[in-house]
């Protein structure tokens, strides 16, 4: 059976507010590393990967490897009785049809309980080889949101150009064009509010801002977000937690 | 106008 108790769960509501607009259902695979997820959206462009770790949990146990159907939005609707600070005890029984949520405020005054039911998903994973990427550029979430959203406003693809110069977001669209460079930037005092950028080679790429514009409902698991590029590869941009992370995959667009 | 492409190009299925 499955039993994992989170301290605060503000952790289980982010990540679920981060990728709800993405993937609909999806299995939460538990096991003895914690609980992980992947999950492609429906045109197959996009891809979820996540991992809690056990460290993560303040009581963790997992005697079989369970895969939990989950609906994400009817999670939300139920991970909405749950206060940002209470603590959240997670338990299901080997081969269950429904998850139990258990929500306790600090002051040990108010147990709520919650039962979810769960469906059978039938779910594709992707092999996603270790890959060394050319270009790797870590910067405040906030940041990388607002360039996403702001040139969103402007055209539905963005070129992303890595060189020794620093990485340009650049976008032409009907009404005129933006572009946004960037320039390494480390913050000695505050890392997370700096920039920085390792080159193995120049980059060059377009991608569609709907997907990143997603993906930025991310920024609030991370205050940095790490975007690696390769030539001819997919995108991976990290918010990287605590205990875990929440990983995005997006295909390139070709041929501009 | 660059054509979206998919993730099956890149990542085999499991």
């Amino acid at each position: 059976m499955l039993e994992a108790r989170l301290e605060q769960s503000s952790v289980l509501k982010k990540v679920v507010d981060a990728i709800k607009d993405l993937v609909q259902d999806c299995n939460f695979d538990c096991n003895d590393s914690g609980i992980q997820l992947q999950a492609m959206d429906n045109s197959h462009v996009a891809l979820v990967a996540m991992h809690l770790k056990t460290e993560g949990f303040a009581l963790y146990r997992c005697d079989r490897n369970i895969a939990l159907g989950i609906n994400l939005v009817s999670l939300q609707k139920v991970l909405r009785a749950a206060q940002n600070e209470d603590v959240m005890t997670l338990k299901a029984e080997d081969s269950p049809d429904a998850l139990s949520l258990v929500f306790e405020n600090s002051e040990n005054d108010r147990i709520s309980e919650y039962d979810l039911k769960l469906m059978d998903i039938d779910q594709e994973h992707l092999g996603i080889p270790e890959t060394e990427y050319g270009a790797t550029v870590k910067m405040p979430s906030a940041e990388f949101q607002r360039i996403c959203r702001d040139l969103s406003l402007l055209s539905e693809s963005v070129a992303i150009e890595a060189t020794k110069e620093g990485i340009k977001f650049s976008c032409t669209g009907d009404i005129g064009k933006g572009a946004v460079t960037l320039r390494q930037n480390p913050n000695v005092e505050k890392p997370e509010l700096g920039t920085t950028i390792e080159l193995q080679e120049p980059v060059a790429l377009t991608f569609s801002l709907k997907y990143l514009v997603n993906f930025c409902k991310a920024s609030g698991l991370s205050n940095t977000v790490t975007i690696s590029l390769s030539n001819e590869v997919p995108l991976l941009i990290e918010y990287e937690m605590e205990h875990g992370y929440v990983r995005f995959y997006l295909a390139p667009k070709i041929g501009d | 106008t660059p054509i979206q492409n998919d993730l099956s190009e890149y990542y085999a299925l499991l």
